[in-house]
């Protein structure tokens, strides 16, 4: 799941 | 979101914004990589693909679609209007996009977080960002006179991912299941392209003078 969190990120 | 994240979002968002204003208050693309740009417009195509498949914020949703149409905009004047298209310097614009396009297919393939059409294309996109600039880099290295806004725009670039490290350090430290190896690799290797850049820009705005890389 940890990768999802930078997907925020443009 | 924290105050870096922000101020180098607004930083990237200022350098598309010096470019347009450039290229349509002087009606020239001089000194402008159009291969640069067409890298960046496969970055956020490959991207942003996730427009489509999960919203995140309407902030992020918007500059998304700004980074896309702005890209898009400045490709379409530099290859197709009467005017800028003429002082587009082609022969000095040399760099080859298989150069900097294979490899980062490549790496993409083999080192991702999961293997999936859609986490390829994201990873790829990361790799090539970092490398994109180059053949800008290269064109300025090429052209004798290098003017401000052209100057300003790589600055701002260059700026924008500085700030992103330390959005990235400060995220590492506030949020438990923050760990972007891939990213962050290749965030620092963009940066460091940048470094030479930096170097002479600083130099010539100290000693107000012009701002040339030497060859």
């Amino acid at each position: 799941d940890d990768d999802r969190v930078s997907k925020d990120e443009l | 979101m924290n105050v870096f994240r922000l101020a180098g979002d607004m930083t990237h968002l200022l350098s598309i914004i010096v470019l347009l204003l450039k290229i349509n208050a002087t009606r020239s693309c001089r000194g402008i990589s159009l291969k640069t740009q067409e890298l960046y417009a496969v970055v956020f195509v490959c991207r942003y693909l996730d427009l489509f498949t999960n919203f995140i914020s309407l902030y992020n949703t918007v500059m998304k679609i700004i980074f896309l149409v702005s890209t898009f905009t400045i490709i379409y004047w530099m290859r197709f209007h009467k005017v800028i298209r003429v002082t587009y310097d082609r022969e000095q614009d040399t760099f080859r996009y298989q150069f900097l396009v294979l490899p980062c297919l490549v790496l993409a393939l083999l080192l991702n977080n999961e293997f999936t059409a859609m986490e390829v294309l994201w990873t790829f996109s990361i790799y090539l960002e970092a490398v994109a600039i180059l053949p800008q880099l290269v064109l300025l290295q090429r052209t004798n006179n290098i003017d401000n806004l052209t100057g300003n725009y790589v600055f701002l670039l260059g700026s924008y991912r500085a700030l992103y490290i330390l959005n990235w350090v400060y995220r590492f430290m506030t949020e438990k299941h923050y760990r972007q190896y891939l990213v962050w690799i290749s965030g620092i290797v963009q940066t460091i392209i940048y470094i030479d850049f930096f170097y002479y820009y600083i130099k010539s705005w100290r000693n107000n003078e012009k701002l040339s890389l030497p060859a």
